[in-house]
């Protein structure tokens, strides 16, 4: 990531946006 | 009930959504192959609430500047504003060849007669690459206003996008790409300008053998 691009993990999201459905 | 519940504004609500390849077999069979979709869905008060996102967690991987998703979320209405995580399948062998069909389908209901315009901008490190502006009259069925954006080709950046995804050996350096790939989708009232639906997607790879998943969340501003 370039300077000032923070990683998607280290934001606040909810710990279903990391779990891909299983359906 | 699908207020809260599905992508769906106080006046515009989304059937379905998918984007995808169509292969032709032979002069009778087409291969369809989705690359992300989200079908239809029919909530009921029962149904749990989607879960919320702080839409300044997303902020910076869309527009910021002018008309960029602060200033949008800010005009409102604030239940109009969506966060989707597609899990995208590229479980397909893709070669060149000018039969192929690259499209996106949507559909839209709405209790209002009204004109609608779609602006899709596919954005890299949150900064607009391209964007594609549709407009879309209602039809009366069944007692409400339908709106079908059908088979809308998909444009040669993201054509080019996939071919590139799909070269890349490993799943987690196709997430890493993926990482700095969004798509701002704004539906709007042709007339009144008004929002009726803002959708922010954001991607991964499906590691699914079911194909393409989707998590859908409100976005709001605790």
């Amino acid at each position: 990531n370039p300077a000032g691009h923070v990683p998607m993990r280290a934001r606040q999201l909810p710990a279903s946006f990391w779990q891909e459905p299983r359906t | 009930p699908w207020q809260g519940r599905s992508i769906a504004g106080c006046k515009l609500r989304m059937l379905e959504f998918s984007a995808f390849l169509e292969q032709p077999q032979d002069p009778e069979t087409v291969n369809k192959h989705l690359f992300v979709h989200i079908g239809q869905s029919n909530p009921t008060y029962s149904d749990p609430y989607l879960e919320a996102v702080d839409i300044r967690q997303i902020y910076d991987k869309f527009p910021e500047k002018k008309g960029g998703l602060k200033e949008l979320f800010e005009k409102g209405p604030p239940n109009a504003f969506f966060l989707v995580k597609f899990w995208a399948d590229l479980s397909i062998n893709l070669q060149d060849d000018s039969s192929f069909f690259y499209g996106v389908s949507s559909q839209y209901e709405s209790a209002e007669n009204m004109i609608i315009t779609s602006s899709t901008k596919v954005c890299s490190f949150g900064k607009q690459v391209v964007e594609k502006v549709e407009t879309e009259y209602a039809r009366f069925e069944s007692g409400r206003y339908v709106f079908r954006i059908h088979r809308s080709p998909l444009c040669e950046y993201m054509i080019n996008f996939i071919h590139k995804l799909k070269h890349l050996p490993e799943k987690y350096m196709m997430n890493s790409v993926l990482e700095n790939f969004t798509i701002l989708q704004v539906v709007t009232n042709r007339d009144t300008l008004e929002t009726l639906l803002c959708i922010a997607y954001v991607f991964e790879v499906s590691t699914s053998e079911h194909g393409a998943q989707h998590h859908i969340y409100r976005l709001l501003k605790d």
